[in-house]
């Protein structure tokens, strides 16, 4: 059909099978659909510049422009579809893959990433970056959690107590994720789950970003002493971010329930079975 | 016997923002890796004695932390075992559970003893090296409780595993 689609009852997500990138995502049950690329792309870590010799580092985020690189324009694709899991495995380049995973039942997009060793050969610090760029009108706005705790507004370029005279167009807008990020235009809302701490923003209307790894050559002279910059080969990382279509009215309901099946997900231990029986003594 | 203590003061230390954030010189991030580990070990005794004797049985108890790279060695080795799942939320929760196995088919039982449905996933790796099987079943776990699922490799002619399919795309 000139599509890749993966299904469940509640959850359609269709790719170009062209570039391998996800394009729309469609809720089945409230027949919403949003158009939605998500990639991953890259910011040059500053070295320092003619307005200011701040590095990036460790502490501080400041990237040499503003517009990220893409890792790559297009993944190679494999499917996988079976009755319990349907995924799609994408593998951008040599250190950044993703599987794209909808279960049975589930009312999510599962999107694990790993992204490593990061590399560093033509001397660029990299900040690595999954973008989501939906054609939403946001109007400057997103919101992201506190500590998991209450959602804060979010408006670009804007701080609600000063008149912000802004410095860094990017590492300026960009706020800590504890466990979710979204974008609303007041009808639909996509919201993305995280499983760990990381730095995210919205840098234009409709889009979304989140930190997912940084490998950087300098110190940023913050008292650290040393760039972030694993000994070796550096490292690699794997995480998952849940990604959530809804109407901004139940949009709430879904994502505390997920964000709390996730955090405190079920812990598994193994046993080869047939043991003793346990006697209190 | 085991001890939460090690893991607890781990736990408090690395609740330094160094720590959450990963601005840590290395050589403290090795100390605060350190921490964690030693820490793990007398809390995972505690864990397996506390297992024991809610489930009435002493077994070898087995955590695989090492699971998002799909790597187990109790699950991968052996043909058969089973799988405690801890659920601590006060509401019931359905999860799928994926574990790396040694080849084959496997049938996977509920507590009550009823057969569930599972796949057996091949998934691809780096050339030159063998397809890794996942099984992949749906658990269902009471509020703030455990379910024990148990896991065996069965016989079949043709053991039927699902391998991701390449797309053709055009060359770039």
């Amino acid at each position: 059909t000139g599509v890749l689609v993966i299904q469940n009852e509640y959850i359609r997500a269709t790719f170009n099978p062209e570039t391998g990138l996800l394009m729309q995502i469609e809720d089945l049950e409230q027949k919403l659909v949003l158009p939605v690329s998500q990639a991953f792309f890259w910011y040059n870590a500053s070295t320092g510049d003619e307005r200011s010799g701040q590095p990036s580092g460790a502490y501080i985020f400041r990237p040499y422009g503003l517009k990220p690189l893409p890792v790559s324009r297009w993944a190679q694709i494999r499917v996988l579809k079976t009755p319990l899991v349907q995924e799609v495995h994408q593998n951008f380049s040599a250190w950044c893959s993703q599987v794209v995973r909808l279960y049975r039942g589930q009312r999510h997009l599962e999107l694990e990433w790993t992204v490593g060793p990061i590399p560093v050969g033509d001397k660029w610090g990299k900040e690595v970056i999954s973008r989501f760029d939906t054609p939403l009108d946001t109007k400057g706005y997103f919101y992201t959690d506190s500590n998991g705790r209450e959602i804060l507004k979010r408006r670009r370029n804007y701080r609600p107590t000063w008149k912000l005279n802004q410095t860094e167009p990017v590492a300026g807008n960009y706020y800590p994720v504890n466990t979710r990020i979204y974008i609303t235009d007041g009808k639909k809302q996509l919201t993305v789950l995280t499983d760990r701490s990381q730095g995210g923003s919205s840098l234009q209307d409709g889009s979304l970003e989140l930190m997912v790894h940084r490998r950087l050559l300098l110190d940023d002279n913050r008292g650290v002493g040393e760039p972030l910059l694993e000994e070796g080969s550096g490292s690699w990382v794997r995480g998952h971010h849940l990604v959530l279509l809804d109407a901004v009215g139940t949009a709430a309901a879904g994502h505390r329930l997920l964000a709390e099946k996730d955090v405190l997900a079920p812990q598994m231990v193994l046993a080869p079975g047939g043991g003793a029986p346990y006697q209190p003594g | 016997s085991g001890d939460s203590a090690p893991l607890e003061e781990a736990m408090a230390v690395l609740q330094h923002h160094d720590a959450v954030s990963g601005t840590s010189r290395q050589l403290v991030a090795n100390d605060y890796a350190r921490l964690l580990a030693a820490g793990w070990r007398p809390g995972q005794v505690l864990l397996s004695n506390a297992l024991a004797r809610l489930s009435g049985s002493k077994e070898a108890f087995s955590i695989c932390p090492e699971l998002n790279i799909s790597v187990c060695p109790l699950s991968q080795t052996s043909a058969r075992f089973q799988v405690a799942i801890y659920n601590p939320l006060a509401r019931k929760v359905d999860r799928m559970v994926r574990l790396p196995v040694s080849a084959g088919a496997f049938l996977v039982k509920d507590p009550s003893g009823h057969a569930v449905p599972s796949d057996v996933l091949l998934l691809p790796q780096p050339e030159g090296q063998k397809p890794s099987p996942e099984l992949l079943f749906s658990a269902s776990v009471p509020a703030l409780g455990f379910s024990i699922y148990s896991v065996a490799r069965v016989s079949l002619q043709n053991p039927k595993a699902h391998s991701p399919e390449r797309i053709p795309q055009k060359s770039r």
